[in-house]
């Protein structure tokens, strides 16, 4: 079915990455297939996958950004540990993309069309976005259907997400009408602190049932499973960051329209 | 003594925009005058801070960036909370100024001159920066005569520091050749558990006495002091949180040289 899945929040640190590795390999586990796509110059997700050595040069979504011949993606896709989930990496040359995409054509739509192409194997394609609104994450906001923000329950996570939603209104308005958002993710939830309660109450308040009930708690686990270059549910299946991410997944199995 | 300090970590979350706050305040406490300079145009300094309502337009670090007339920074400084700290805030236009920047001349060096008029009013100057290695960041490398890491003990913030010390050696190489390390600063330290030491050790054997003594435990006061427009020290001096901002602000007096 092909959904394309932004997962963005220019907020650093909220867990972009960790929701991506382990919701990607929670639906996989789930027998779906999945394409991880890595748009983060610091290249967390790929080096979290533990594919940073299995890299080849030319062979990242920065050729597909900035070359003008339209390059297919099998071409850059890599298989990962879980079965049915693949990668499309990323290594530090995208750095350099935010600079020469400033002068191109089109410099908003360079990664749709690749995915326009992967969509038909996929079940379920997941971007990757770096902590911020630049030109790379707008991409990754006009290349897909909806966006999936993970929230960390603290005061700046909250203070950005105005600035989020109203990118995502612009980009509707201009690029992508029929952009939408997918979910709101709670995430490193320490349910001990009434500051984390505090930001959770406001976030449900103001996006309703867009926000998962799962809620992702803080869980060395989670820290500790990109260092082996696993997902939690490879790396510690019993644990509760890795459990976390299946309900996660399984609640938006659920969600699914019946097609 | 106008020591010109950018506080730096292309990894998103780690810490930068805590430590510039309480670390800048402490200082100030100390009887020192403080300059912080927000050069993030997510602006959480100018709001942690409390100054995000006090920003006129036209009044904030993007003018000085962007502006091919010198500014005089008197113009954009407004006064904290804390006697002796002063701000130089930034707001959403910055997000302009990446791409801005991308044509203009000597696109990395434009806060650099801004810095050299103010550094005989201030004995500290710290520039909180972006998490990512683009222009504002360069700007903030060319512009500084060290730079403090901060560093939260997981695994990604360990696996960046490579890519950010060899972006310090190129900047030290074309641009500003007096760049030093200030020191590294291990943040939202969790001693219970084995990762955080792990990578604490690993910091360690790296960079040797760079690193600070002073460990930033996770404490829920720093996350909350922000939510106040305060730092720590102010909104809760009795906190651990607090406690190590200050200890962290004595260690670095203490490794002042004898002037
Ligand atoms: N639920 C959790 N419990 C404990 N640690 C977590 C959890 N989620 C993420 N982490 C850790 O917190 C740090 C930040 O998470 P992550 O890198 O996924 O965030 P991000 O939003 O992708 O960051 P960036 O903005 O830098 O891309 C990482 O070291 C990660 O391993
Ligand atoms: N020692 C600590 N204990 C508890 N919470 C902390 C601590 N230090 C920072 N925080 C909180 O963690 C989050 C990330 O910290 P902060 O925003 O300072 O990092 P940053 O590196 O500036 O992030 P960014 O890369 O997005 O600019 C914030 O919500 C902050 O309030
Ligand atoms: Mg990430
Ligand atoms: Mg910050």
């Amino acid at each position: 079915m092909g959904r394309i899945i932004s997962i963005a929040n220019q907020k650093g640190g909220v867990g972009k990455t960790t929701t991506a590795i382990n919701l990607a390999a929670s639906l996989a586990m789930g027998e779906r297939s999945v394409l991880l796509v890595d748009l983060d110059p610091q290249s967390n997700l790929t080096s979290g996958i533990g594919l940073t050595e299995a890299v080849a040069s030319k062979r990242t979504v920065y050729e597909a950004l900035t070359s003008d011949t339209p390059l297919d993606p099998r071409e850059i896709e890599l298989d990962t540990q879980v079965t049915g989930l693949r990668l499309i990496p990323a290594d530090r040359h995208l750095t350099g993309a935010e600079v020469e995409l400033v002068g191109m054509l089109a410099r908003e739509s360079r990664l749709r069309p690749l995915l326009q192409q992967a969509k038909s194997r996929y079940d379920y394609i997941f971007i990757d976005t770096p902590p911020s609104l630049g030109l790379l994450t707008l991409n990754a906001l006009v290349a897909a259907e909806t966006i999936l923000i993970p929230l960390n329950c603290e005061y700046f996570a909250l203070e950005g997400l105005a600035e989020l939603t109203s990118t995502m209104q612009r980009v509707r308005a201009t690029l992508n009408p029929t952009l939408d958002l997918e979910g709101v993710l709670l995430t490193m939830a320490d349910t001990r602190t009434r500051l984390g309660q505090g930001v959770a109450e406001e976030v449900r308040r103001h996006f309703g049932d867009k926000v998962y009930d799962t809620v992702i708690p803080r869980n060395v686990r989670l820290a500790e499973a990109p260092g082996h270059g696993l997902p939690a549910i490879l790396y510690d299946v019993r644990s509760r960051g890795a459990e976390a991410y299946l309900a996660l997944a399984r609640e938006i199995l659920d969600r699914e329209a019946p097609r």
